[in-house]
C-alpha cells in the first residue's frame, strides 16, 4: 500500500458516497447513468471473484465487498425504488450497448490470456473487467453531454472517480519504482491511461468553473 | 510481500 493507491481508493469511495448523496438529496436519478453503473457492477463481480481464492488484507476484502454492495444498492434504487425509477430516463442513457461493451472486453481478454498463457476463468475474467473498466465512465459522460449543464454533486462524483484513476497511474508508477517484485502488466497500464484520458476533457471544464464559481456547463 | 501484477489492487 502507498499514499496514492491509498488516495485513489478513498476518492473512489468518495465518489460513490457523493452519488448516494445525490440521489437521496435530490430524489431522482436524472443525469445519473445507469448504464454505467451496471457495467461498473460487471467490473467488480468479475474482477472481485478472488475473494474466494485469495486473501490479500482484511482492507483488501471489505472494499471489494463494499464496492459491489453499494453498486448493487445503487442500481436497485434506480431500477425498482420510487421516486428515482420512474424519473429515470432510459432515453436519455442511450448511448453504448451493454452487449457492445462486453463482448469487444471478451473477446480482447480471451486473446490476451491465450497469448500470455493464462487460461484459468478467474485470469480471464480479471483481464476483461480491466478492459470494461475502461469503457465504463462512457456512458455516463454522454449523459453529462447530454444535459449539458452538469448538477454539482453529479460533477463531483465523476471528479472523484477521475481523481481515482488519475491517483492510480501514480500508484504504479510508485509501485514500479519502490516495489521489488513488482511485475509490470501492460494491459494494466494501456487500459488504466485510456481510462484516465477519457476524463481529461471533463476535468478541464469541472477546475474551470470551480475557478471563476460559475455552474459547470458543457461545450455543444 | 510480491505482487503479482496489480492484482491486489482495488
Amino acid at each position: 500500500m502507498n499514499i496514492f493507491r491509498f488516495a485513489g481508493d478513498m476518492s473512489h469511495v468518495v465518489s460513490i458516497l457523493v452519488l448516494l448523496l445525490r440521489l437521496r438529496s435530490s430524489k431522482s436519478a436524472v443525469g445519473i447513468s445507469l448504464k454505467t453503473q451496471e457495467l461498473f457492477l460487471i467490473v467488480f463481480v468479475t474482477r472481485y471473484l478472488d475473494l474466494f481464492t485469495t486473501f490479500y488484507s482484511l482492507y483488501n476484502s471489505f472494499m471489494k465487498v463494499a464496492y459491489i454492495a453499494s453498486t448493487t444498492y445503487i442500481i436497485w434504487m434506480i431500477r425498482f425504488q420510487e421516486p428515482y425509477k420512474s424519473k429515470y430516463d432510459a432515453s436519455q442513457d442511450s448511448f453504448l450497448h451493454i452487449k457492445f461493451a462486453v463482448a469487444p472486453c471478451a473477446g480482447l481478454a480471451l486473446f490476451a490470456c491465450l497469448v500470455k498463457g493464462e487460461l484459468s476463468p478467474i485470469d480471464i475474467l480479471w483481464t476483461f473487467s480491466i478492459f470494461l473498466e475502461a469503457l465504463a465512465i462512457v456512458p455516463q459522460l454522454f449523459v453529462l453531454q447530454r444535459y449539458r449543464e452538469v448538477e454539482n454533486l453529479t460533477g463531483h462524483y465523476v471528479f472523484f472517480l477521475g481523481a481515482y484513476r488519475g491517483l492510480y497511474i501514480l500508484n504504479w508508477v510508485y509501485r514500479s519504482y519502490y516495489e521489488q517484485f513488482y511485475r509490470h502488466n501492460w494491459l494494466v497500464y494501456v487500459s488504466g491511461a485510456v481510462q484516465t484520458a477519457l476524463y481529461v476533457d471533463f476535468f478541464y471544464y469541472y477546475v474551470v468553473s470551480k475557478y471563476y464559481g460559475g455552474k459547470l456547463t458543457l461545450p455543444t | 510481500a510480491d505482487a503479482d501484477e496489480a492484482k491486489d489492487e482495488l
